[in-house]
């Protein structure tokens, strides 16, 4: 049968940045053919296609609470792979090679972490599960 | 064929235009 795709609407403008992206406009409908678990998600728009970033896309159909995980309080060791200076208030900086505790795992990209009594936004993708190799 | 995503991590939007408050 016909495979059905999610459509999002883009709440922000989008300007790419690289050639296998895709920019958007707030309020552009999106159909969304793959989500990549760093966060960038494969898109259709009539003829163009590229990775727009999931954090400027929601759900034309309310909220999609269904694949989005519970926060885990207790914490899940990650181990910093590529340090990273926050950019925005909600975000945190961190070095390579430092330990921390991930509290939320988001689907775009950006996940809720820990360090000592801090609490701030953090790539997924510069982040590696504590006693796993690369 | 869909390339792999880029390597850098996905912007966020300003926070103005977020669709969840942190």
């Amino acid at each position: 049968g016909p495979i059905i795709l999610q459509t999002y609407r883009a709440i922000a403008d989008y300007e790419k940045s690289s050639s296998t992206e895709m920019g958007v406009k707030a309020g552009d409908a999106v159909d969304v053919v793959e989500k990549s678990e760093s966060g960038w998600w494969f898109c259709q728009q009539k003829n163009r296609r590229g990775w727009v970033p999931a954090a400027y896309l929601e759900p034309m159909d309310g909220p999609d609470e269904s694949e989005e995980q519970e926060p885990n309080y207790a914490g899940e060791l990650h181990v910093v792979r590529k340090g990273y200076t926050a950019a925005q208030e909600d975000e945190i900086s961190l070095k390579e090679g430092e330990t921390i505790e991930v509290i939320h795992k988001l689907l775009d990209g950006w996940w809720v972490v820990r360090k000592d009594e801090a609490t701030g936004y953090y790539p997924s993708m510069y982040l590696q599960k504590a006693g796993e190799e690369k | 064929t869909i390339k792999h995503p880029p390597t850098n991590p996905p912007p966020r939007p300003p926070p103005d235009a977020r669709k969840k408050p942190p």
